[in-house]
């Protein structure tokens, strides 16, 4: 069934084959496409290429202009990475730590997952990899606790960047997205303003629930911006458009692989020719 | 809500004793646009719509319901047959060790569901060991052992310089009292050739008597490509869904489904061992259709 190209299809059901299949979404795909049938001239509908340009332009208008960069103001700059399980925020904070070395800076980690087996040598690895410091309490301490010392330890030490490494949890489970909330209170404690980046990691191959889990960790924790891995792979990750559409968060990075370099700034041009493909 | 949604789509159909090709149309695009909501493939959408169509067009309105529910129960039915009629327990060996093999793309799962397996199986009265033939991911060995350390089974975790498969042949030799093994391997792309050999001399070497493939419930429309592409190179067995205690739909089971043939057969509840249930269809259908 899968491989079978049908005969006599037109430029609409196959570009909506094309959105829906990098996960746009039913329903803005709907709208795209009737959008572009409007906008156009009956002349312009005529050329394949002028449809597929102007559904370029449509996309990128959306996306907006390429990724502010990250806030590595502050002393130290606190980056609160969180998302559902399994999503890359472990190893998207080995990679970060990788480029603020590269820069010159001096970086600590907070291993504040003290709930998954393994968490915290999980960063550990990382942070021998990347030339960082970590703070760490034994499992099933309180979050807030590591991030509370960890923060001090940074003051203490001078520290240009704290990256904080966060357990993986539904957006469903209000006590998790609790926990979330008081190592947020913790920081904001600490220093007025702290953290200075809240990161939802995203997983590129992740259906129309990303668009939930953005409006649930956005309404509950104010993110500053998202990333999404995976996307050295095959997945699109389309449902981006209906996120950035509705919530007007930037993207800040994106993984594209498991190694230490493997992480870039988010080129929306690049991102919807890839998506076009 | 799908159910009320073609409620409004035929509330015009008061009186009519036939469902009827026009007034089924208006039904499939909100039964279309229900289960592309909930992640279902497109190409499998098509399908499954071209099968209702061809089920109701003629059919004679039940005294007992709607038209629109009786539409919803052609749908919730079609998704059932798909999904497979019930729970399919995974295939054992009959002299020991039985050897199971999780494989799925990163991040689905894998070592958790790995524990939960174990626990499962030990419940049934079996003795198993865990063995970690992820030799790439920082300190995946030390989160495999912490799990079987929880529950007081021994990890063969690879020694310096260890292949996963010599990892996993030492496994089988040393394994003295347990009659099951539960080899968790590195997540990998369904495009990464080499990792995908890694996977077929696995197989090779240690005929597993199930190869399960670990998929994340909230996974989109790629999950026909992830699926097809696991089970063409290397053969699937039956298919964990993960991660399915929240609000993720899970329409990938349906293109899974569609696309290899292969049951589900556990789906995970949650972050704990204890977090593994047996695959029902017509629970995940009515979640699917909302
Ligand atoms: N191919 C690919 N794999 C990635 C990328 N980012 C992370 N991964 C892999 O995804 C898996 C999960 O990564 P983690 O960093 O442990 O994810 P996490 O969000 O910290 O997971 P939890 O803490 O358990 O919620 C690992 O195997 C990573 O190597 C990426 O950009 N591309
Ligand atoms: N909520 C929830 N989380 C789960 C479930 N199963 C696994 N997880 C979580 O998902 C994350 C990833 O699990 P892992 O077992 O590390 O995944 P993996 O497939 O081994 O990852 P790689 O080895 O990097 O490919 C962890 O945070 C797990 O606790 C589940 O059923 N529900
Ligand atoms: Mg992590
Ligand atoms: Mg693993």
């Amino acid at each position: 069934i899968f491989s079978r190209k049908e005969a006599g299809r037109d430029i609409w059901e196959e570009l909506e084959e094309l959105l829906i299949s990098a996960d746009l979404g039913a329903k803005i795909t709907e709208r795209l496409l009737e959008k572009l049938r409007r906008q156009l001239s009956s002349r312009e509908l005529q050329s394949p290429d002028r449809v597929m340009s102007a559904l370029r332009e449509e996309l990128l208008d959306v996306l907006g202009p390429s990724s502010k960069g990250l806030c590595v103001d502050g002393s130290p700059a606190v980056f609160l990475m969180l998302g559902v399980n399994g999503t890359g925020k472990t190893t998207t904070i080995g990679k970060l730590a990788w480029k603020f070395r590269q820069e010159g800076r001096r970086v600590l980690l907070a291993a504040a997952d003290t709930f998954r087996a393994a968490a915290s040598e999980q960063l550990e690895v990382w942070g021998r990899r990347v030339g960082a410091d970590i703070i760490k309490h034994q499992p099933g301490a309180d979050p807030s606790a590591v991030v509370y010392d960890a923060v001090s330890a940074a003051v203490a030490r001078g520290a240009d960047i704290l990256l904080v490494d966060t357990a993986g949890r539904l957006h469903t489970k209000s006590n998790l997205i609790e926990e979330l909330k008081k190592i947020k209170r913790v920081l904001g404690k600490v220093k007025p303003g702290l953290p200075q980046e809240t990161l939802l990691v995203l997983d590129a191959y992740t259906g129309q629930n990303a668009i939930y889990q953005a409006r649930e960790f956005h309404q509950q924790l104010e993110l500053s911006g998202l990333v999404i891995t995976k996307l050295d792979a095959t997945a699109k990750a389309g449902a981006l458009i209906g996120i950035v559409e509705e919530m007007g968060l930037p993207i800040k990075l994106i993984g594209v692989g498991e190694g230490i370099e493997d992480l870039q700034e988010f080129n929306p041009s690049a991102f919807v020719k890839a998506l076009l493909e | 809500i799908l159910t009320n949604k073609l409620q409004t789509v035929f509330k015009q159909l008061r009186g009519y004793g036939r469902l009827t090709e026009a007034n089924i149309q208006e039904a499939l695009r909100e039964i279309k646009l229900a289960l592309l909501d909930a992640d279902v493939n497109y190409k499998v959408v098509k399908l499954l719509l071209q099968r209702v169509q061809e089920k109701a067009v003629g059919q004679e309105v039940l005294a007992s319901l709607s038209p629109g529910q009786q539409v919803v129960k052609i749908v919730h039915q079609e998704l059932v047959e798909l999904l497979g009629q019930s729970y399919r327990k995974p295939r054992l060996a009959s002299h020991p060790p039985t050897i199971f093999m999780l494989v799925g793309l990163q991040g689905s799962g894998k070592t958790t569901t790995a524990g939960k397996l174990a626990r499962h199986y030990m419940s049934e009265g079996y003795r198993p060991g865990l063995v970690a033939a992820d030799p790439y991911r920082p300190a995946a060995a030390k989160q495999l052992e912490v799990l079987a350390q929880e529950l007081g089974i021994p990890c063969y975790s690879p020694l310096e310089g260890e292949s996963p498969k010599d990892t996993c042949l030492r496994a089988v030799r040393e394994a003295e009292l347990q009659n099951f093994l539960i080899i968790d391997t590195a997540g990998r792309l369904h495009i990464n050739q080499e990792l995908m050999e890694e996977l077929q001399g696995l197989k090779k070497a240690l005929s597993p008597h199930q190869i399960m493939l670990v998929v994340d419930a909230m996974m989109g429309q790629e999950a026909v490509r992830v699926a097809e592409g696991f089970h063409n190179q290397v053969g699937i067995d039956g298919v964990v869904l993960t991660k399915q205690e929240g609000d993720a739909r899970g329409g990938a089971a349906i293109s899974i489904r569609a696309a290899i043939g292969r049951p589900i057969q556990f789906i995970g509840v949650g972050e704990r061992l204890d977090a593994l249930e047996p695959f029902h269809p017509e629970r995940i259908a009515s979640r699917i259709l909302g």
